[in-house]
């Protein structure tokens, strides 16, 4: 059974698509097979290793998944790109119920054969995320430890809590991830600290560093664990890769 | 005839908020009578100014506009608060033509009184930033220089174009803010230089620096300018409010 990966936060610039690129990633080095799925308007995870958008969103189109689905560099790591047209986003948005039931159906038949599914949602808790949620069996919620982020977090647990209420056994908490810590600063402290407080276990031992690398990294098409192999934040997030794997 | 800027860029995390709320406040300090309007689900700008998001979003009932307006502690600025409950704002999201007709018509009766209106959008690019932009003289498009940054601003002036489209004379480009500027990066200057030659003069020559003094203050209830009035966040949006206040 695939293990469906939802990274989701309504709170925007969190490190959601940084953290579902870079997982993907070391996923497949660690010998997974494994999908990212750009379920995001933006398309940056599609840019974010060097392709470009689909013309049409490969979840509406009647065609198997099977052949949008691209092959990156990484050996073990494929690619289901996004696409920016509107009215595919519209479409999904709206009357999403029988989109949802499709989008689930097509997630569902096009993840055969994976180890590991990465779903990268724009920053919103709209159709899009909920109808990703309800394909998933974890959710991953990157946040920064800044005020505003946690204030978003009660509000996406409450979504994440209906949705294993409609369809319980399925979908559990991954786990929450801090990014962007930088030490020097008092307020990631007390953030952190409020954090593992008020969660628990559900936070990641591992945080992911501020590093400009991989900030950098997009523009090569490249994750930072291909673009800077030696960075703190690669060494961080093949922690938490490994964190991850020894969490199922 | 009132400014009504709408604060916008779908993507996340790029100092929406904190330009909404801090403009709005130096404006207000200028003698300009000013409102800040809380569009965003999350509703950041309202907790930012230290209030609690009303029960139901003030644009959907239809008492006037006026009773749901509170004061601050800053003369001249009043809060139209935001609303976290979701089926306001999949009210709002879905059908929005009737809603947009309402919230159009609501916000045109409210803003009655103002010298400018500051509108914080969530981000994205849908029905709610839609109709922001449609009811809104000039569009500020925060951005961070970083490489996902650009890639969105592309199309973000796409639908932008298209509501100047439908409604030729009232909506124009207030300005492109550059906003977490930190000059020891490269990354930094490559993205200042490119956005200036693509975009030209509707670039502001103020950038907003990267300082913590803005991430600490919303946990205080307060803008930068009132939190740490001699920091140089404070400083940035002064100087950013003089170029919008001679802008016109
Ligand atoms: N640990 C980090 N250190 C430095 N910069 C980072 C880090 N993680 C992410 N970034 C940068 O911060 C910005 C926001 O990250 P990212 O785009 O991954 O967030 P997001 O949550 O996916 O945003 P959105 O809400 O728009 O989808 C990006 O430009 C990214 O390169
Ligand atoms: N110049 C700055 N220096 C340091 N931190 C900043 C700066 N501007 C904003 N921030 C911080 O960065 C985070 C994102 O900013 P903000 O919430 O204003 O962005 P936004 O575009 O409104 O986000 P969203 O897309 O979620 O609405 C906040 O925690 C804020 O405190
Ligand atoms: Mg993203
Ligand atoms: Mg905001």
């Amino acid at each position: 059974m695939a293990r469906i990966f939802c990274v989701a936060n309504q709170k925007g610039g969190v490190g959601k698509t940084t953290t579902a690129v870079n997982l993907a990633w070391t996923f497949a080095m660690a010998g997974q097979r494994t999908l990212l799925v750009d379920l995001d308007p933006q398309c940056n995870a599609t840019s974010g290793l060097g392709f470009s958008p689909a013309a049409r969103h490969p979840l509406l189109i009647d065609d198997p998944l099977r052949e949008s689905i691209q092959n990156t560099q990484q050996p073990n790591l494929q690619l289901l790109p996004g696409c920016r047209t509107f009215q595919d986003v519209d479409q999904l948005e709206k009357g999403i119920s029988t989109r949802r039931t499709l989008l689930k159906q097509h997630l569902d038949a096009g993840m055969g054969g994976f180890d590991a599914v990465f779903i990268d949602c724009p920053p919103s808790l709209g159709e899009l995320t909920q109808a990703a949620l309800a394909s998933s069996t974890e959710v991953l919620m990157p946040i920064q430890c800044e005020y505003y982020a946690m204030e978003g977090l009660t509000q996406m647990i409450h979504v994440i809590r209906d949705i294993m209420h409609h369809q319980p056994g399925k979908l559990t908490f991954g786990g929450i991830l801090l990014t962007m810590v930088d030490p020097r600063f008092e307020l990631t402290a007390e953030v952190d600290s409020e954090v593992r407080d008020f969660f628990g276990d559900i936070v990641f031992d591992t945080v992911i560093p501020r590093d400009i690398a991989i900030c950098e990294s997009p523009s090569h098409g490249q994750p930072v664990i291909s673009y800077a192999p030696r960075s703190r934040g690669t060494r961080a997030y093949i922690e938490l890769c490994m964190e991850v794997l020894n969490h199922d």
